[in-house]
This record gives C-alpha cells, structure tokens and sequence, in this order.
C-alpha cells in the first residue's frame, strides 16, 4: 500500500531536525511513485520531485519544525501552485458549455450542475447538444424530468449547433443555460469543429473540460487540444468516488491555465462538490 | 563482460520511464522491470553488444509472455460453445460497454450468427433506448424490462427468449459500477450466479491509468473474468492499458474498440501492439 509506505519513511524522518541527501531522495522516491501511481503526467513528476528535493536539501528547517515537517510543507506547496486555485463561480446570467472525452461524465455533470445553480436561487435550464450519441437525447431529457430541471433539445435533428441556436432562442428566459455536448478527443478533427462552431454561437462565459479522475498519461495532450481549439476556463473532475486518484487534473490545469471547479464523487444529482484542494492534495500525495 | 546491477540502472530507469509514459501501470513496471533485471544480472554480455539493445531485447520478451494469449480466440470460443452462447459485459461507469455490445453483435451476425441483446442496465437514464437504437440498427431484437427492474431477471429473460427460438448468443449489457461499491458488486455476483455466462467480458477503457490496475483485479476477484475488451483505442491512447490489465487478470484481451462505429472493433494482436509500444 503505497500510503503506507510514505508514511513510514516520513515517521523516519520525524525523528530527524535536518535532511540529509540520503534521507531526501528516499523521501522523493516515495513521492514520486505516490504520484505516479496517482496518474500524474511523467514528466511533471520528475519536474516535481526535483524541486521538492532542490528545496528540502537547501532551506533551513524552520525552529520547532522536524524534517517531516519541512518536506510535508514543501511538498503541499508545489501542489497548491499548481492546484491551489478554485474556479470562481459567480451566482448570475451566464452560458455555461461543457466538453471531454467520451464517457467522461459530461452529460451526468450537466444535471449536477444544473441542479446546483438551482439551488442557488438562479433559472436554470440545460440544452442537450449531443446530437451524435444514440440515447444522448433520452439519457438527459429523462435525468432532468426527473429532477425537475428545463430541458431543450430536438430529438431528430442531427446539427448541433442548429439546436443550440434554437435552444438559446427557446430558452432566452433562463438566467444559467447549460450545454451538455457529444464526447470527442483530439484526433476528431470534424468533431474539434463542431465545437469550435457551437462555442462561436453560445459564447460561454465558462467551458468546463469534464475529465475522468482515472484518466492516464493521455491527460496532457487531450487537456491540450480542448484549451487550444476553444479555451478552457474550468475543470470537472469526475468518478473520484471510486478509487482514482486524478492525477491527471494536474495536467488539465497546466495545459488549460485554469483551475478545478468542482468534483463528481457519484451518479446521483447531489454528487457534485465544490473542488477543495486541501482535502484533493492530501488524497493525492497518500 | 559480465552485466552487473550498475550497468543495469540507467537503462533500467529510462525503460520504466518509458513504460510508465506508456501509460502501463506503476506496479506492473515495477514487476516487469524486476523480472527483466533478474533475468539479466551475471549475464554475459556479448563483445560490442550495447546494454540499452539487451534490455530492451529481455523487456519485449517479458512483455510478450504478459499479453500473449495462449487459448481459444473469442470467435473460436463461440464456434466451439453449446447454444446459447450467454456472453456478459461487465465494467465501471463510462468505459464503452453498451457500445462494444452493438460492435461484438454487428461482428457476430456478420459472421452468421443469430443474436439477441438483453438490455441488463436498468439503472441509469437513457440506457434502454441506447440499446434499443443499437438493436433496431442492426435489426436484433432487445430484451428489456421497465428501469429499476431486476438485472438478473432481464437477461434470464433474454436466454430464456434465445433458447426457445434456437438463438444462438445473448449479449448482455449491465450498468457501468465501481469496484467499490459492495452492493453494485454484489448485484453483479447475483447476476451471475443466476444466469451463468459462458463467458464474461471485462470492458475497460484504453484511456485510463493505474486505476485499470485495480478495477481489473476487484472485477476479476468478484466474478471472475474470462476476458477483457479494451476500448478507445483510437484516442492515441498509447495502449499500456492492455499490459496492466493481461497482467492482473492473466486472461486474454479478446479486442481492442477503435471508435464509436460499429467496425471499429480490431482483433487483439500481440504484434500490433508490440509495435505500437516498442515503436
Ligand atoms: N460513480 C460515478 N459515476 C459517474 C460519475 N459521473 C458520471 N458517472 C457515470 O459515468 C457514466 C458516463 O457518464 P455520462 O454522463 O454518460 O458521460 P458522458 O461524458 O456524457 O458520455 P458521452 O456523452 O458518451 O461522451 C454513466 O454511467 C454515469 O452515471 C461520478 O462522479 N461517479
Ligand atoms: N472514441 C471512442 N469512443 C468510444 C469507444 N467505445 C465507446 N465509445 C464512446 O464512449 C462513450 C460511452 O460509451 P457507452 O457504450 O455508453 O459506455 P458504457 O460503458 O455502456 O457506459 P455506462 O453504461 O454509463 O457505464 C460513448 O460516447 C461511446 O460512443 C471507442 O472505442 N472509441
Ligand atoms: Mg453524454
Ligand atoms: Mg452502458
């Protein structure tokens, strides 16, 4: 059990007041394989590790401190630079488009979220973009009937975008629309252009990248091609109620330059927290 | 010369690295790159042979041995099965079951079979009319009861249906689950034990980390599995996944999915794949 076995070296350490080189690395190989059985990008890790030890071996260890301190501290501040942030989500009108790789949880987390703005007092309603997966209309149309959550979406049409146009136009009285679209990765080129063109028709005020927490190395380059094509301004992590860890929201963030708004931690409407990144750091590194 | 464990570090690191960029599980390197090191260690290297090619020469055959699938093929299992073959896709939520179902069916009628979906989510919303517009695609009919109704019941239904019409596979969907949950679990356990697959399927996806790892293993430790189905390949997923999942549960990957149309479904190759790892 990796966690375990981080916590063993770090109560070696406890007993020490400074770090020596050999006590260091053995401490930042415990990490690294920490994070990488966490999902983290590769070469993150190494990037990570090596300021984790550059910074352990160099800087005093503050008075009353001991060496498991300092390195703990070290390491929950290379995290919180890059995860720290939680998207800001201001209760007011705004369109709201949400992408990811197919099966991520998009259509699921549309509901979520749209029950969330609810709750906060503000007209909601959610717009069923995915013209392309059998089902896709049924699957949401059904999820929001039953959690009394307005629903547009026009079972025969095939265009997207057409039903987005409608949709903005069907539902001009709603304060928060959301967008819940078809699944695509990078290499979909007609589908990376299906998005650029409804994103140039809804204007989103957010585009949430909704990203599986299981999701391996392919984090970086898929997390890439979405910022790239339409720009992203938040994270959705999702299925952290299983046993991934989601290592590769280190990535979305990198690549996106935004942060994670909130966590999908089941299938039921109220799974849907917002993101804390103590609590997600703390799982991460074990 | 002969190799000692200094020679042997850094190759042995770069190849890890290399793995682990792969996307194969941390463990599974970790096991590999230990068996690798021991069947290496105190062997002559021969004069001029470079230590990076003999790594790399010992991990490919170390690999090969992990995914290499030493039973029937999927297609000669069912040849070769009493009728109805009773095939269950199993996995956790989002990986591509229902999907894979539709592109298993396609292949099979293509080949001459006769077959009947059973429509086993009847969880979550929209599930039934997938597989519904699945069935009436292909022109199979789907077995399905009212959403919340008993799994177990459903697909017992639909082989029911298959024997009384001398139907000769049932491809049973059930709902996406995580390995976590003890009572999804053991809803599975029931499906099971009622229905007696002749084979079942481990759907998972070819995107997904260390977790396949640990999903493989508590599927397989639940209700065994007979073989695994790797989806998405077609994202550029760089296919460590298969060697995670062929290690943990030693059973074959019968396919790869290729993308969401109903051909994109390739026979699992260990040459392929080889290939598509070493470069
Ligand atoms: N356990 C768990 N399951 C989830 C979570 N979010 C979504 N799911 C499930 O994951 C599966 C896929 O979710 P969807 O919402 O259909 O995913 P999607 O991204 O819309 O899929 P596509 O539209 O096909 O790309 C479903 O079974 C959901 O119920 C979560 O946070 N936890
Ligand atoms: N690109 C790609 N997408 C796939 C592949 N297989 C399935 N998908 C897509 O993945 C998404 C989820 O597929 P489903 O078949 O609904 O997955 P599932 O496992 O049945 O999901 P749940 O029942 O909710 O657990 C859909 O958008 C599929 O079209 C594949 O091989 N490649
Ligand atoms: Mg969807
Ligand atoms: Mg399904």
């Amino acid at each position: 059990n990796l966690g375990n076995s981080l916590k063993e070296t770090f109560n070696k350490l406890a007993r020490l007041n400074k770090i020596d080189k050999k006590i260091a690395e053995e401490i930042i190989k415990d990490v690294q394989r920490a994070l990488l059985q966490a999902d983290v990008n590769v070469k993150l890790v190494m990037k990570l590790s090596e300021n984790i030890k550059k910074r352990a071996l160099k800087e005093e260890v503050l008075e009353g401190f001991d060496a498991k301190e300092h390195i703990s501290k070290i390491i929950y501040e290379e995290f919180s630079n890059i995860l720290g942030k939680v998207t800001e989500i201001e209760l007011k009108r705004q369109n709201i488009m949400m992408v990811g790789l197919q099966g991520s949880g998009k259509t699921t987390s549309t509901a979520k979220l749209a029950k969330y703005f609810q709750r906060k007092g503000l007209k909601t309603c959610v717009i069923c973009a995915d013209t392309f997966r059998p089902g896709a209309y049924d699957q949401l149309s059904q999820l929001c009937k039953v959690h009394s959550i307005p629903f547009y979406g026009e079972k025969g049409n095939e265009n997207a975008v057409d039903v987005v146009k409608n949709g903005l136009n069907e539902m001009k009285e709603y304060e928060v629309k959301i967008v819940d679209t078809a699944g695509r990765h990078a290499l979909e080129d007609d589908l990376i252009q299906e998005m650029k063109e409804i994103n140039a028709v809804l204007k989103p005020d957010h585009k949430f990248l909704v990203l599986d927490a299981a999701i391996g190395q392919e984090a970086e380059v898929q997390s890439r091609k979405f910022s790239e094509a339409i720009g992203i301004t938040g994270v959705i992590i999702t299925k952290l109620d299983g046993t991934a860890k989601g290592g590769g929201a280190l990535s979305a963030v990198s690549e996106t330059g935004s942060s994670i708004a909130f966590i999908g931690v089941g299938e039921r409407i109220d799974d849907l927290e917002k993101f804390d990144p103590d609590s997600f750091i703390s799982k991460l590194v074990g | 010369s002969i190799l000692n464990e200094k020679d042997l570090e850094e190759p042995l690191w770069n190849l890890e690295l290399a793995l682990m960029e792969g996307n194969v599980a941390l463990l599974v390197v970790e096991a590999i790159v230990s068996s690798v090191k021991s069947n290496l260690i105190g062997r002559k290297k021969k004069l001029l042979a470079h230590t990076d090619e003999i790594v790399e020469d010992v991990l490919y055959e170390s690999i090969k041995n992990v995914i290499k699938n030493d039973g029937l093929s999927f297609d000669e299992i069912i040849e070769k099965s009493d009728k109805p073959v009773v095939i269950l896709f199993v996995g956790v939520n989002g990986t591509g079951k229902t999907t894979t179902i539709a592109k298993v069916a396609k292949r099979l009628k293509d080949k001459g079979y006769s077959v009947v979906l059973a429509s086993g989510d009847t969880y979550r919303t929209g599930a039934l009319e997938q597989l519904e517009i699945h069935g009436e695609r292909l022109g199979l009919k789907v077995i399905k009861h009212q959403y919340g109704s008993d799994p177990s019941a459903v697909i017992y239904d639909a082989i029911e249906h298959a024997k009384a019409r001398g139907i000769d596979v049932v491809l049973a969907d059930t709902a996406g689950r995580m390995h976590t949950n003890s009572n999804l679990m053991r809803e599975l356990q029931k499906i099971k034990r009622i229905n007696s697959p002749d084979l079942t399927i481990f759907v998972d996806e070819a995107i997904a980390g260390n977790d396949a790892l640990e999903r493989a293993k508590l599927f397989d430790e639940a209700i065994g599995l007979d073989g695994t189905i790797l989806t998405k390949l077609d994202t550029d997923a760089k296919g460590g996944t298969a060697i995670s999942i062929s290690y943990i549960t030693g059973k074959p990957i019968f396919f790869f999915g290729t993308g969401q149309s109903y051909d994109d479904l390739i026979i699992f190759q260990e040459d392929w794949l080889l290939n598509k790892i070493f470069g």
